[in-house]
């Protein structure tokens, strides 16, 4: 564990609170996107599975359970109790087009490289991990769809979307260390990293020339 | 087939 591991996981966290608390203290979750959220639920499914095969440590397990319980109380905010608030019109990506080559993907480029076979929980457990790797750096399409499609967003989404994006990229300077100092790296992940770190580009850019100075997030028309 | 992948991250 280094700092930018460490600051990167604390951003995440921070990111899903920020979320959160957002919906539960505006009573809203407009200009969120639900597809998005469904996305990283799923994401979190599929690579904290482990939980049940591989225990690495207390600080490991109580984060993945934090994430799969942020995760799921979003989805119960958005889709049950503030349901009203729900922006369906402008939420309109297809998901599928991200699902189906994520899938094909993670069957053919994992760690494992042996034929799917049935009841090899091992295997299954890895493919499904592949799996969330490249659907998380792909997840947050359908939210910067909805921003760039209503031209805006609340200041406070805009936090949210700094958190979530920093912490991938924290993850690739830690990439970067421990490659050095530990002879680690995981070609998938970093691969995986860099997509989803550069997705973000066009919005840090925006939020460090407009909400940073204290201006709404509004995209040039 | 035994995993030599440890996912300490998250």
């Amino acid at each position: 564990m280094n700092i930018f591991r460490l600051t990167g996981d604390l951003s995440h966290l921070l990111a899903i609170i920020i979320l959160v608390l957002k919906i539960w203290k505006t009573r809203s979750c407009a200009g969120i996107s639900g597809k998005s959220q469904i996305l990283f639920a799923l994401v979190y499914f599929t690579r904290y599975l482990d939980l049940f095969t591989n225990y690495i440590s207390l600080y490991n397990s109580f984060m993945k359970i934090v994430f799969i319980g942020a995760s799921l109380a979003t989805l119960y905010l958005m889709y049950m109790k503030f349901k009203a608030t729900y922006d369906r019109n402008h939420d309109t990506f297809r998901i599928e087009f991200l699902l189906i080559p994520v899938t094909l993907l993670g069957l053919l480029v994992n760690h494992e490289f042996t034929p799917l076979e049935i009841g090899d929980t091992v295997l299954v457990v890895q493919v499904l991990w592949t799996f969330s790797i490249y659907l998380e750096s792909v997840a947050i399409l359908p939210q910067l769809f909805l921003v760039s499609k209503t031209g805006e967003a609340e200041t406070i989404t805009s936090h949210y979307l700094m958190a979530l994006g920093s912490y991938r990229a924290l993850y690739l300077i830690n990439w970067i260390w421990r490659y050095y100092f530990e002879g680690f790296y995981d070609l998938i992940a970093i691969v995986a990293g860099i997509v989803q770190t550069v997705l973000y580009c066009d919005f840090f850019y925006l939020y460090i020339t407009r909400v940073i100075r204290g201006r709404a997030l509004r995209l040039p028309a | 087939t035994k995993s030599d992948v440890d996912h300490d991250e998250l």
